[in-house]
């Protein structure tokens, strides 16, 4: 599976995703990345973009690109509703991912706790994430990704986890 | 104002450390020049749709990633591919599933999107409106790589399920053998 979020000149968002599916599927089985809603989706009004590798029917179920523009638009505009809650998983995250939480704390809430959700169903995988601020953001419970990022203020860059 | 674009790979089982320098090196010269492709769209000035479809026809061509050319064999040795994308600026998508020889799915998700009443097409449909768009047919073949095949056959021996015929067309046994993605998604698609 391939995928690609965007945000253009214009402010315009898009994702795209493909894939050659599972291997060894059978009976016409199909994953996430044609469901929009669940590998696909973008949203300008939301203020974002996802794009989703992982196991498909856990992503399906959860609807994971979906809720993650929905958490996002949530957390960005009541941000203090959510504060208890926001505390309670900005308290789980890592020492070391602290500080981009806080600095990103929106997509960083709405991305986790969809990965999260799909972790607590038993499925495992990724998302990237682009904000309207032009943020990228990756969240991902499994290893053996591939993931690059480049804009017009920052130099492009891959990693492999 | 400023432009900003992100892409990603499936997972595989098989972790970072086990990467030769020479595969590990082979993905991230795939991930840049996908990533400059998408970046010369975006800083012309061209759409993030556009950008979208331009960085996955790339990796959709690049037999390491299971899209397109290299991608992954169903149980009873096909290639079958899914693909989606969605303009966030008007809720517009377009899905495709069960192409088996429309070369970009992606172009085929797009052309569903912006010139069909449509969002989701899939199997012989699906690849009669791509035809019928005049997007790119290959022969199935293409997408074959002896690394895929290889695995599929290890994994249907595994579970005790028959084993398909090798495709017809298919290059001749280990002539694809080069190219070796380590990531075996067996994963997840």
């Amino acid at each position: 599976t391939v995928g690609v979020v965007a945000l253009d000149r214009e402010g315009r968002l898009a994702a795209g995703t493909s894939t050659g599916g599972m291997s060894g599927k059978r009976w016409g089985r199909v994953g996430d990345v044609p469901v929009i809603g669940a590998g696909t989706y973008a949203s300008n009004v939301e203020g974002c973009a996802v794009s989703a590798t992982g196991s498909g029917e856990y992503f399906i179920r959860a609807t994971v690109a979906r809720d993650i523009c929905a958490r996002y638009a949530w957390e960005t505009t009541y941000p203090e509703v959510e504060e208890n809650r926001v505390t309670a998983i900005l308290d789980s995250c890592p020492p070391e991912m602290i500080c981009s939480a806080h600095m990103r704390r929106p997509v960083y809430i709405a991305a986790s706790a969809e990965i999260r959700e799909v972790g607590e169903l038993g499925g495992e995988g990724g998302v990237i994430v682009m904000t309207r601020s032009g943020e990228a953001w990756f969240e991902m419970n499994t290893s053996g990704m591939y993931r690059g990022a480049a804009s017009s203020t920052e130099p492009a860059w891959v990693a492999i986890y | 104002g400023g432009w900003s674009l992100a892409i990603h790979g499936g997972a595989g089982v098989i972790e970072r450390g086990s990467l030769t320098p020479e595969q590990d090196a082979a993905y991230r010269a795939a991930l840049d020049s996908a990533l400059q492709v998408g970046a010369g769209v975006l800083d012309n000035g061209g759409s993030a749709l556009d950008a979208v479809e331009a960085v996955i026809q790339v990796l959709e061509d690049d037999p390491l990633f299971n899209a397109g050319r290299g991608a992954v064999f169903t149980a009873d040795g096909r290639i079958e591919h899914d693909a989606a994308i969605m303009d966030g600026t008007t809720l517009d998508a377009g899905a495709v599933a069960g192409l088996t020889r429309t070369r970009h799915p992606i172009s085929a998700a797009r052309a569903v999107m912006e010139d069909s009443p449509h969002v989701f097409l899939i199997g012989q449909g699906a690849e009669t409106f791509a035809r019928s768009q005049g997007l790119e047919e290959v022969d199935p073949a293409f997408f074959f790589t002896e690394r895929r095949w290889r695995g599929l056959v290890r994994q249907l021996e595994r579970e005790g399920l028959p084993v398909p015929v090798r495709p017809e067309g298919a290059p001749a046994e280990g002539a694809m053998a080069a190219v070796t993605p380590p990531l075996d998604e067996r994963k997840f698609g």
